[in-house]
């Protein structure tokens, strides 16, 4: 009925220390983690291969970024990695520094002391090692016992001493029986002494200063405010900025105007960059950082950018560069509403519109052209004899001659511009099959997924036809592990490195999407799958078509990295045997290149 | 029918998008 | 906000309407136009059979042109009897039908536009047949043979992959396949 309080500061100390361990514990480990083992900044990716692709890429990159972007990028990397004297360094310093203090306040606290060495160690009376044996017990036991032995005693001794010395002996006897005895052993394990519940006292583990009547007030006080204001302002911030952004993270409203654009489409019209970077220039995210701006000043601005001019009123690049930036997660956002509603040409579109942002150019038929560094575009328009509007086609030129055709004189400039042409990553489709794991074809209502084999290649490398595969290159290994996972093979991928991208305001990693279509109405079937591991070792072979005539002998096809995808399918097989036929297609966000637009064909058979 | 013929009347446009974009 | 006119008989909005409003507006008012200019109390959504010998001259005459190897006038003809059928038909009158005769002279005009060289007009007119349902082999040849003249390659190959996914053994569709692979091969050096 009646508590104890914490007179003697006892027991506060250890549940304010739970309390700090409790916070400090987790948010350390992850600090750790973020300074130490987080890899996906990382530019290592234990393929040297795929470095020496970083590496070639990232040298262009620096090359021709411009001063303003240079200037962003550094800004944005500076705030994403974590500062010494960021708010989390601060509490772990604080917290550790209070568990020091604490620690200590406990070790001087002499009534802690006294209640710990209160406690029965029969090991310690006995003198012994918690890790010794019965026969060790034994020895000590008897030695211990003839030396404080009441009858062994010198007549000499005082009261006094002879009570402790017979309390001594009580306590070794004891500590024998608790180690030995069965009953007194299961005594002391239960409750800790041999001989059975000792006295334990209930308490609070706070002084009792803070409930005297001079300090309760003010403790009240504080519990109302942490209730009644702290606690509810946390939890509602919280709350709405949890309830503002959809899963694939962009704001709600942006993500029902979408919904709207969408369900409001005419199929008689043609959807085009211009149509979705208007739809683009409504986004929520754009009114939140410039609450001042229209979505007419948006769109401009991103217009700005693709086209590279500088026509909008607002001539501060960082707003031009945070807008731009914004724009991958909105992409990303309506690509996935896109494929909710069925629509392919609106995910295509979406898909352009991405390149045209990224490498900021036009959606032009000469878009492949023009994404390459220090083409003169005049030069080029008005040249070109015989229509050049591929890089493989450009390739089929002497480098010479492409410096005539893109405008570019300089020798030193013409061989930046073709490493970048011949590190645009193309693929070519070497087989594309559906799989069940564990079964030779797909049976009716079976799971199949969709596995795509392709070769990653250079525009300047002459194409290999997929014959020249073996099928022992191409097969899959077919062991139970693989079975239970067909998809950890994608994880034996590197991942991709940074992009060629120098008006980007940030540093970017390309990625596929893969898109699934059903033939019959030429509508989407699933959301998108988005592959960001991918070889790209095949890109420093040197295997140029204008010198490599004939695939002869030499040809070895094992030096060759072929690539996978992996696409899950999202419903299952028909119930029924027969064929259905899909179209994948298969897209670079990063890159204008020949991305992989095919027709599958699922063969249903008992 | 209407439909029909907002679909229809919607081909002029469609040819000059073709246009810019080719 | 709607408001009637009583001259012309027709609503129309207060400040700005919505997609929407304005597409439902326009059907009231065409509605409306047409049952007032119509003189037979005792009309049905069968075709007029003036307004059907109208269109079937024009189209015969074009047919006519067409094998008469004048293809700049059989293209006329055959426009305008679409034109006939898209204005002069009263917009009660059975859909079933009304689609049947578009889609069948639509084909017609495709056809005389290719010979003319005139290939994003039929590219058009093809997207509509499509638009409205037909979805068949014979279609996607056309289209396909439209956009590789149009050099829209990787288009005419998606196309043509969808016409054999319909009917895998079609020659045509066969040898259009080869040839787009053969332009894109040479289109991406």
């Amino acid at each position: 009925q009646s508590y104890e309080y914490d007179e003697g500061s006892e027991t506060w100390p250890f549940f304010v220390l739970t309390m700090l361990f409790v916070v400090l514990v987790p948010l350390s480990i992850s600090q750790i983690y973020r300074l130490f083992l987080d890899r996906s900044n990382a530019t290592e990716y234990g393929d040297p291969e795929q470095e020496k692709v970083q590496k070639i890429l990232e040298e262009v990159n620096d090359e021709f970024v411009t001063e303003d972007v240079r200037v962003f990028r550094q800004a944005y990397e500076k705030s994403a990695r974590s500062n010494i004297w960021s708010k989390r360094n601060i509490v772990l310093i604080v917290g550790w520094a209070l568990v020091a203090f604490l620690i200590q306040r406990i070790r001087e606290n002499d009534a802690i002391v006294a209640s710990a060495t209160g406690l029965f160690d029969p090991y310690a009376l006995l003198g012994v090692s918690p890790s010794a044996t019965d026969r060790d017990i034994k020895s000590a036991y008897r030695k211990l016992s003839v030396k404080f032995h009441p009858d062994k005693l010198s007549k000499d001794l005082g009261g006094e001493e002879r009570a402790r010395i017979e309390e001594m002996y009580v306590q070794i006897s004891k500590a024998y029986e608790a180690l030995t005895d069965e009953i007194t052993k299961a005594n002391y394990l239960t409750y800790g002494h041999p001989d059975g519940p000792q006295t334990v006292s209930h308490g609070i583990a706070l002084p009792s200063f803070l409930v005297d009547r001079v300090a309760s007030p003010v403790v009240i006080l504080i519990y109302a405010v942490m209730l009644s204001i702290v606690l509810p302002y946390f939890v509602t911030k919280w709350w709405s900025r949890t309830n503002s952004f959809t899963k694939k993270g962009i704001h709600v409203k942006t993500a029902s105007h979408f919904v709207d654009r969408l369900a409001n489409f005419k199929p008689s019209e043609i959807v085009t960059v211009d149509l979705i970077v208007n739809w683009l220039s409504n986004a929520e995210e754009f009114k939140i950082i410039f609450p001042n701006l229209t979505a007419a000043d948006f769109e401009e601005l991103i217009h700005d950018h693709i086209d590279r001019t500088n026509n909008s009123r607002l001539k501060d690049p960082k707003v031009r560069f945070r807008i731009v930036s914004k724009c991958h997660s909105l992409l990303h956002g309506l690509l996935d509403l896109a494929c909710g509603v069925r629509n392919t040409e609106i995910a295509n579109a979406t898909l352009e519109t991405f390149k045209c942002i990224v490498q900021a150019v036009p959606h032009t038929p000469y878009r492949q052209i023009l994404q390459l560094p220090n083409v003169n575009k005049e030069k080029f328009l008005e040249g070109s004899v015989d229509e050049i509007y591929t890089l493989g086609k450009l390739f089929t030129y002497e480098d010479k001659e492409i410096g005539k055709i893109l405008g570019i004189d300089d020798e030193h400039k013409l061989k930046k511009t073709l490493t970048v042409a011949s590190h645009i990553p193309h693929l070519k489709l070497i087989k594309a099959d559906f799989l069940v794991p564990g079964e030779p074809q797909v049976t009716p209502s079976s799971t199949p997924h969709i596995s795509v084999k392709f070769l990653v290649r250079s525009a300047k490398q002459k194409i290999i036809p997929p014959e020249k595969f073996p099928e022992s290159m191409l097969e899959e290994p077919q062991d139970f592990e693989f079975q239970k996972d067909p998809f950890s093979i994608l994880e034996s991928q590197p991942p991709m490195p940074y992009s060629y991208a120098p008006f980007f305001p940030t540093k970017r990693r390309n990625a596929l999407c893969c898109l699934v279509a059903l033939q019959k109405d030429g509508k989407l079937i699933q959301t998108p799958v988005v592959i960001d591991k991918l070889s790209l070792q095949n890109l420093n072979k040197d295997f140029d078509k204008r010198q490599v005539k004939d695939l002869d002998e030499n040809f070895k096809p094992e030096e060759w990295s072929i690539g996978t995808i992996k696409i899950p399918l999202g419903q299952p097989a028909p119930a029924e045997t027969g064929d259905a036929f899909f179209r994948v297609i298969i897209k670079s966000t990063d890159y204008f290149t020949s991305d992989l637009d095919f027709t599958m064909t699922m063969q249903v058979r008992e | 029918n209407q439909a029909l013929t907002r679909r229809y009347n919607s081909i002029f446009k469609r040819k000059e998008v073709c246009i810019k974009e080719w | 906000e709607i408001s009637y006119d009583t001259n012309s008989k027709k609503l129309s909005s207060v400040g700005e309407p919505t997609e929407g409003l304005e597409i439902a507006l326009g059907q009231v008012n065409t509605l409306t136009t047409a049952l007032i200019s119509e003189t037979n109390p005792n009309f049905t959504p069968q075709p007029h059979e003036d307004v059907s010998k109208l269109i079937k001259n024009l189209f015969d005459s074009g047919l006519k042109n067409a094998q008469q190897n004048k293809f700049p006038e059989a293209l006329k003809n055959v426009s305008l009897a679409i034109e006939m059928a898209q204005r002069k038909r009263a917009p009660w009158e059975a859909f079933a039908i009304q689609l049947k005769e578009l889609q069948f002279m639509l084909r017609h005009k495709i056809d005389i536009l290719l010979v003319l060289g005139r290939y994003l007009e039929a590219l058009q007119d093809l997207d509509m047949l499509m638009n409205t349902g037909l979805i068949q082999p014979e279609v996607l040849i056309r289209k396909t043979d439209a956009l590789l003249k149009l050099g829209q390659l990787d288009q005419a190959r998606i196309e043509c992959e969808r016409g054999l996914t319909l009917q895998p053994q079609n020659a045509k569709l066969k040898a259009l396949l080869m040839e787009c692979t053969r332009k894109l091969a040479d289109f991406n050096g």
